[in-house]
């Protein structure tokens, strides 16, 4: 089983550790902030304070053993890259790094990250696409050109079956699920009937999904 | 069209800023440090220094005629706080809240907040998620326990064709695209046959798609 280390317990070095954690793994979280690796005590397997620039205390750490570690400094550049180019030094083979801008994410990849997260860039977007659309209640780029959406249904599709509305041939799209209050119903058939309420997950290419947004 | 401000310059408030002007909104961006203001002055609409919680000068940007205004302050909860009940109470007609906490997205409600996001904790669970299985690319929870995965198929699955493989009768699983180089196959036929190298883009209950991720 693959050991985890995560370094920088911000809220989002927290929560890969905490979802680590939940799916059974083995995680050392570190911060140079007794409070935030306090909060993780319950949670890590090991919870560690100490600055991560410092080499030899990562070396007490045999942190050259863990499979994958997370880089997860947000604010200080510095130290984010720093601690990415001896983790990579020292033979660690997956370092993932959180970026903050561009620069700071060629800097990293220079230094030896394996992978750069952009998490509130990347989420600034989802949610711009989906303020813009007021019916879409999630949007998601799964490829150039081919995305999912959460959308809830335009009038002209109340009361209508998937096979009555010719979703997939008319207009290429596939729905994935129907949501209605606190149920899911996955993969709908073609009997299936689209209400009022309802949020309807499809997947498609972005021109035939634009017929489904409203203004 | 809708107008839309950010209040809060910081990543992900850029983030959403940057992506509603290239999407063709008039945006209007407002921090209170003057160098982020600067940093979005070619970007935005208009570009604003000023202390959001400062009523008077709300009341001068004309805020409550905005038809959606992102609350993108991070570390400081008080104001992101003040902010949300102050514009709500204006009569703004929807208020997006980033919360860095469960307590801070609860208080963000009571005042108001019409949604709440959480960029670094979502993105956090997904990079976990992918790190876990290594042939999974990306990770996106649609509802509880039914998700999107991108994923590197097993090698049991090579050269076969979907309906060999019986996914969606035999896992439950509905293969919405294969990813091959360049190209993407949106919606696969029955008879599209699975190669070594490709991408799949899949949907399903969690327990269903445990199945198909490699250690
Ligand atoms: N040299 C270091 N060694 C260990 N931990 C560090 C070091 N430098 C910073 N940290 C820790 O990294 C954590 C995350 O940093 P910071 O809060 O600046 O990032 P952030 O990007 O705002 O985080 P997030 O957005 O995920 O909440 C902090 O808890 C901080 O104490
Ligand atoms: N009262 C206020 N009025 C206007 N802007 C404010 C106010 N308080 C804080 N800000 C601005 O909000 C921005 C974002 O805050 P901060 O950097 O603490 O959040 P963050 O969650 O770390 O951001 P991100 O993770 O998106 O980078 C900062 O640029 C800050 O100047």
């Amino acid at each position: 089983k693959k050991q985890f280390a995560v370094i920088g317990l911000g809220r989002f070095g927290t929560s890969v550790a905490t979802t680590l954690a939940q799916l059974g793994y083995d995680v050392l979280a570190v911060d140079s902030d007794e409070a935030r690796v306090e909060e993780l005590a319950e949670v890590a397997t090991h919870a560690v304070q100490a600055d991560a620039t410092d080499i030899e205390v990562l070396k007490q750490l045999g942190i050259r053993n863990f499979d994958v570690v997370v880089v997860s400094i947000g604010h200080n550049m510095e130290a984010s890259i720093l601690v990415t180019l001896i983790l990579k030094e020292m033979g660690v083979k997956q370092v993932i790094a959180k970026a903050g801008s561009e620069l700071h994410s060629r800097v990293l990849k220079r230094v030896g990250a394996d992978r750069v997260v952009f998490p509130e860039r990347d989420m600034g977007a989802r949610v711009a696409h989906n303020l813009v659309a007021s019916n879409i209640i999630d949007y998601i780029e799964l490829a150039p050109n081919y995305s999912l959406l959460e959308i809830t249904p335009p009038c002209e599709m109340f009361d209508k079956t998937i096979r009555e509305l010719n979703l997939r041939t008319d207009y290429g799209i596939n729905v994935l699920a129907i949501k209605r209050g606190n149920e899911i119903k996955v993969s709908p058939g073609a009997d299936d009937v689209i209400k009022k309420g309802d949020i309807l997950v499809v997947v498609g290419e972005n021109g035939d999904l634009k017929q489904l947004e409203e203004e």
